[in-house]
């Protein structure tokens, strides 16, 4: 199309892709509690998500002095969580418990679309 | 962001979605990439919700996060939430809230209790066109029989600017949204949208399907180096397949 390399004619190979791109399930059992049943699921992708919010933190540093915003933002959005309706403030405690990553900094990661759209 | 809900000439639906996110927040110069799309695609998951046992609801999710932006409820309808840049952004909707204010409500929590509790298509967008929202965004829908499509345009609060309805009796078989209003043109260094409408055009409604959809969401530039993964859903049959995408340069870089 117009931009060649950068675009390109109208693909019809690229189905079915590679199947090790396919993503696997997880299955949330709602009648578990809150607390408890994304802890399958994030407990062993830990790692990837702090490096992941060690990112988002590391961006923030550019601006201020990283240290300072963190324990702000912690002191700051994790009292939020009990504003949420049932059953998020429960779901991200939760993965707050399962991951060691500090609550405020959960929540961060899950109200960032709304942050984001700035 | 690019997504598609489209219906084939039997009537049936299909609803797609590329997952671009990353922009601008840290660029690895050693690879050219966006360093927080790379970090974004291990934590693709699939979730099945279930209850007694039962699929209430599928999604798309970056483990961690426990809102909903693709999902959909099997046999009754799909969805997914493209970002919409407004000056009277989601900040706002925080500030509001943190402040005390607290009836405008999150987005993935709102959507994700809006696809498991869903019972049908119509009562559907006439909630998530109404509801009290914290940020703008543009909220595909697609529901289980013909005509069963829309692009709800949502600002802050509860105001939609726009319902844009699939209407395949006067030739408006799919429909497309990127990141911006339908009713404008899209600014010229982000125009994925007419790609997007050019490569439908050249599928035509015959070929539609799982793969002919896949393959217009992975044609450079809707694919692209902002790209985590591609959604195809399909309400009838229940099917939610998730892929995830890269963009090799040379790639556009949004």
């Amino acid at each position: 199309q117009d931009l060649p390399p950068f675009t390109e004619d109208c693909r019809s190979d690229a189905y079915p892709p590679p199947v090790k791109d396919k993503v696997g399930t997880y299955v949330l059992n709602l009648d578990q509690a809150p607390e408890d049943r994304w802890t399958g699921l994030v407990k062993p992708l830990t790692e990837k998500l702090i490096v992941l919010i060690q990112d988002i933190k590391d961006l923030v540093g550019i601006f201020v002095n990283e240290t300072k915003a963190v324990d702000y933002l912690d002191e700051l959005l994790a009292p939020m969580a009990d504003t949420f309706p049932e059953p998020y403030p429960g779901e991200l405690k939760g993965i707050a418990n399962a991951t060691g990553i500090p609550l405020g900094q959960v929540i961060l990661y899950n109200v960032f679309y709304e942050v984001f759209t700035v | 962001c690019t997504s598609l809900v489209v219906e084939d000439k039997t009537g049936d639906l299909f609803h797609a979605r590329n997952l671009d996110f990353g922009l601008f927040l840290g660029w690895d110069a050693k690879n050219s990439t966006w360093a927080l799309t790379e970090r974004l695609r291990p934590l693709i998951i699939n979730v099945d919700y279930q209850q007694g046992g039962k699929t209430v609801g599928k999604g798309v999710h970056f483990a961690g996060y426990v809102g909903m932006i693709t999902g959909m409820k099997p046999g009754v309808l799909s969805l997914s939430m493209n970002e919409r840049f407004q000056a009277e952004g989601g900040f706002i909707g925080i500030i509001e809230w943190v402040l005390g204010q607290r009836d405008g409500q999150w987005m993935g929590f709102v959507l994700r209790d809006a696809v498991v509790k869903a019972t049908d298509f119509n009562s559907t967008l006439q909630y998530l066109t109404s509801v009290d929202l914290l940020a703008p965004g543009y909220i595909i829908l697609g529901g289980n029989s013909t005509g069963q499509g829309a692009i709800i345009t949502r600002s802050i609060g509860t105001k939609a600017d726009d319902v844009k309805m699939l209407n395949p009796s006067n030739g408006t078989w799919y429909l497309v949204e990127t990141n911006y209003d339908n009713w404008e043109s899209p600014p010229f260094f982000d125009n994925r949208r007419a790609p997007a409408t050019k490569c439908m055009n050249t599928m035509t409604q015959a070929n539609v399907g799982l793969k002919g959809i896949f393959n217009v969401l992975s044609t450079k530039p809707v694919r692209n180096l902002l790209t985590t993964y591609t959604a195809l859903m399909h309400v009838r049959s229940g099917t939610l397949d998730t892929y995830l995408q890269y963009c090799p340069q040379p790639c556009f870089p949004w």
